[in-house]
């Protein structure tokens, strides 16, 4: 009698939670913009035996994005999940793992996230301002500005903006905007006059971090800025470094 | 009809009587929520 196949596993067994949990490690090791996601829920899970230990599995995952941008050398576990009156940002993933000798590794992968509809944001907060397009006009000056404003305030090394990682325009009852951006070290220092020749560090000795900015344009002009230099990490196979890329 | 019959009573005897306030197992998937559903 063949022996009978293994009872299909739950989407909240030990083996199941330690699939997702190898799947988001490796989503957040390979993504190169954005945030860290955090797994929110295991939608699917098939497991496919190949032989003796050695099983294909087959992942569906549900994510949330946390506040850390993804060059942020902060542990996942330590980000906070991005609340839904911050404007949500869910992922899909789908997943194809092997696991042989009980070691997981990822085959492939392909997830797509979209952000919390602004219906849904307006009926659960109707004050909270939704998430704005990168090309705002008023975002891209909000980020230039602050940009400037740092580099004008600050010693050490020039910083250039590597990607906007999210933008949201409030007006009522003020009309204020808030950006957050993350930014990379320059050879150059904030003294230098010709800053257009800066380059950025090497990846061997590249210098990340992370800014946000809230730009009050009504009833005043106001403009606060805030960034945090992570420091030198030091590049790993699975690190996204934006250096190569910046927008 | 008698196989019939008598495999109907089996059948009908065969049938488990469920223990009272059993609670059928969750489904195995989709998995418990960990922060909110959007």
């Amino acid at each position: 009698v063949p022996a009978a196949s293994p009872a299909p596993l739950s989407c909240d067994d030990p083996e199941s939670e330690a699939a997702a949990e190898a799947a988001v490690n490796y989503i957040n090791g390979h993504s190169h913009h954005g945030y860290k996601f955090t797994l929110n829920r295991i939608e699917n899970i098939r497991v496919l035996p190949q032989g003796p230990s050695n099983e294909v599995i087959f992942l569906e995952l549900d994510l949330l994005e946390t506040i850390c941008h993804i060059l942020s050398p902060t542990p996942l576990a330590n980000c906070t999940v991005r609340s839904f009156t911050d404007h949500a940002v869910e992922g899909e993933c789908d997943l194809k793992l092997q696991k042989v000798n009980g070691k997981l590794s990822v085959l492939a992968s392909k997830c797509h996230s979209k952000a919390d509809s602004s219906e849904d944001l307006l009926q659960r907060c109707p004050d909270c301002p939704p998430l704005a397009i990168f090309n705002d006009t008023e975002v891209q000056k909000a980020v230039t500005e602050a940009l400037s404003d740092y580099n004008s305030k600050n010693a050490g090394a020039y910083l250039k903006l590597l990607e906007i990682g999210r933008a949201k325009i409030q007006y009522h009852p003020a009309h204020i905007v808030f950006v957050e951006f993350a930014v990379a070290a320059t050879n150059c220092s904030t003294a230098e006059a010709n800053v257009e020749a800066c380059q950025l560090l090497p990846d061997d000795q590249s210098n990340f971090g992370f800014c946000t900015a809230t730009k009050v344009i009504r009833p005043s002009q106001e403009l606060q800025v805030n960034c945090q230099l992570y420091g030198h990490q030091v590049p790993t196979p699975d690190t996204s470094f934006l250096s190569r890329e910046t927008s | 009809s008698v196989a019939r019959r008598a495999v109907a009573e089996v059948a009908q005897h065969d049938k488990v009587p469920r223990p009272v306030g059993f609670v059928p197992p969750p489904p195995p998937c989709p998995g418990k929520i960990r922060h909110f559903k959007i």
